[in-house]
């Protein structure tokens, strides 16, 4: 059971 | 040029401890390592604070997964113990590749490339959008800004200059 999303960003 | 950080949000349905911070339920944070703060290092939501004093912005591309608690438990402790900033390879596409990869499955995980730089994040981002799934893939989404910035492990309240 998840408990949280993460998200990875990127921007350049 | 450029960033990369990431965001965790809490759907437990009862606040949780992600990096040094308490987060309530339905709130985000963000952590990134920064080099051209004062001071250099871990921070969190930095990204929402640019944002907000108007310090320039692009449009990123990102990608997200859910997380158990075990797996939140192994992305705190690389949160907690990577606190430094460098420019090579240990900058911020370092940080933030190390923290996604550490809970990643295979097909999921980023490389930032040799000489680690964010461009090549938004390429294996990209790609990983095309290999895995467009529907947890996406341009410009919002950056979560529910809580004030702090600084290192554990977690000083307070607010950087860019």
């Amino acid at each position: 059971m998840s408990v949280a999303v993460m998200r990875i960003y990127a921007l350049g | 040029a450029g960033h990369a950080w990431i965001s965790i949000t809490n759907y437990n349905g009862s606040s949780l401890k992600i990096g040094g911070l308490t987060v309530d339920d339905g709130k985000s944070i963000t952590v990134g390592t920064w080099g051209n703060t004062d001071p250099k290092g871990l921070w969190y939501n930095a990204e929402g604070y640019a944002q907000s004093t108007g310090v320039y912005w692009g449009d990123s591309v990102s990608i997200q997964r859910p997380l158990r608690q075990q797996d939140l438990a192994v992305v705190n402790q690389n949160i907690t113990t990577h606190t430094s900033w460098g420019l090579v390879n240990n900058n911020c596409s370092t940080f933030a590749s190390l923290v996604w990869n550490s809970v990643a499955t295979e097909d999921e995980k980023v490389d930032a490339g040799m000489i680690n730089l964010p461009g090549n994040l938004v390429s294996s981002i990209k790609e990983i959008g095309a290999n895995v799934s467009w529907s947890l893939y996406a341009e410009g989404y919002r950056v979560p800004f529910d809580y004030p910035t702090y600084y290192g492990n554990p977690p000083i309240r307070k607010n950087p200059t860019f």
